[in-house]
């Protein structure tokens, strides 16, 4: 419902009509907060309709963005058949120590694509990065895509909604829900959680996540 | 595919955060499975941009260092665990707990053996509380221990001590998978395999007509 309302703000395209599952985070010495990827302090989110799925007009592309350079890490498929967007991640992690943000499209995973499929890649977080009017060489984006495997993520599209997906940016709990529902592709839940902690005394921080999966799920990260 | 984006405000060094994000996907996306599927895509990344403000956060060793990590490892198991709820056709998150074993590794390739197996899986949707099943999957799982060892819970119910089966009220336990399916809820296993110090978990889901379904009419 948090998506709902401010969606009719927001005046973005698509549809976020699907429930949020169940907060698992085990108990600790944390606190559950409300929210997900926007509940850290400095953290932007947003999601939309692009156009990318084959059917429906279920939101497909989101944006998550600090608001300063973002020291970054990342855990990624040992597949050896790693879609474009795993094997550019690697390549930026590799080289950067920060970056600015993540740009994800659902509806094609941009798996087995070959050149092209590199290449659509690159224009995404190039988009990215001119969508959000920063300087890619130093401030680069990451990229992640989900969806069918073999089909090209129509870049044209992509490139064209990111200003307006940028535009829509916000520190909410439902841009950060809009967001979750943007990147689901079979999920029958979006899936955020976000918690509080005291790492040491009067020093807390917090963390927020967003995640999507429902099949093809047995991760073999490194 | 399993995506997964996580930020933090903590000033951190990306000597401490990023092998915290490795150690916290190792106990937690690294530990579900739904269909044993590895995708093309799958991907964690972890953004912090140390807007909480404070001395940075430079050496792995340091308590708060160990803090934080400890709650990024929480925060993917919630959500790792929230796949596994979601996970196509599911009726129940499984939740598998392995102790007894060398390390925490072993504990957990335990674990994940169990709930990967559609034999354990395929039972579970028929709420058939199947200790074979179980103590199949974790003896294949490549970890090494005498099967003299062996103890297995389902929920509350105790199937297996010492390798020998036990006269469990089987209805009750059925009873327990039938509320869980129910309620989309969990059901939790657990299995140990000696008395050494390690413990893992594992999460997964039952196995329905609807997994074949869904994946017959997706094309890719």
């Amino acid at each position: 419902s948090a998506a709902s309302t401010e969606q009719a703000s927001a005046g973005l395209p698509g549809s976020f009509d699907i429930p949020a599952a169940p907060i698992l985070i085990p108990e600790g010495p944390w606190k559950v907060i409300e929210g997900g990827v926007t509940a850290p302090a400095g953290f932007k989110a947003q999601g939309m309709y692009a156009g990318l799925r084959a059917k429906g007009d279920k939101a497909d592309l989101a944006l998550v963005v600090s608001d300063t350079p973002a020291v970054a890490a990342g855990a990624f498929t040992l597949n050896v058949m790693a879609a474009a967007p795993v094997t550019l991640c690697r390549e930026v992690l590799a080289a950067h120590e920060t970056v600015r943000g993540v740009v994800i499209n659902a509806g094609q995973a941009n798996a087995a694509t070959g050149a092209a499929g590199d290449r659509d890649a690159r224009a995404a977080t190039a988009a990215a990065a001119d969508a959000l009017g920063g300087d890619e060489a130093s401030d680069p984006f990451l990229v992640m895509s989900t969806g069918v495997i073999g089909r090209r993520v129509d870049a044209d599209a992509l490139s064209a909604a990111l200003p307006v997906l940028a535009a829509g940016l916000g520190a909410g709990a439902g841009h950060a829900l809009r967001a979750a529902v943007a990147i689901t592709t079979t999920d029958l839940a979006s899936k955020s959680a976000a918690l509080e902690v005291e790492l040491a005394p009067g020093r807390t921080v917090r963390l927020g996540g967003m995640c999507k999966g429902s099949g093809m799920i047995h991760p073999n990260m490194a | 595919t399993m995506l997964g984006v996580v930020t933090c405000d903590a000033p951190v060094a990306a000597a401490v955060w990023r092998p915290a994000l490795a150690a916290a996907c190792a106990a937690s996306f690294n530990q579900i499975t739904v269909d044993g599927d590895t995708s093309t895509n799958d991907t964690v990344l972890g953004l912090a941009n140390g807007a909480a403000g404070g001395a940075a956060i430079g050496d792995p060793n340091s308590p708060e260092a160990r803090a934080l990590g400890a709650a990024l490892t929480v925060l993917l198991q919630g959500l790792a665990k929230s796949i596994a709820w979601d996970g196509e056709g599911a009726t129940m998150l499984l939740e598998c707990t392995a102790r007894g074993a060398r390390s925490d590794a072993d504990a957990r390739r335990v674990a994940r053996s169990v709930v990967g197996s559609s034999l354990v899986k395929s039972a579970m949707f028929g709420h058939d509380p199947n200790w074979g099943r179980i103590a199949a999957a974790a003896g294949y799982s490549g970890v090494d221990y005498r099967q003299e060892d062996v103890r297995i819970s389902l929920g509350d119910t105790e199937l297996m001590r010492g390798g020998q089966p036990l006269d469990f009220d089987a209805a009750a336990a059925s009873a327990y998978m039938k509320a869980a399916a129910a309620a989309h809820g969990t059901v939790t296993i657990e299995v140990s395999i000696g008395d050494g110090p390690g413990v893992g978990q594992a999460w997964g889901c039952d196995l329905s007509y609807d997994y074949v379904k869904i994946n017959a009419e997706y094309t890719t």
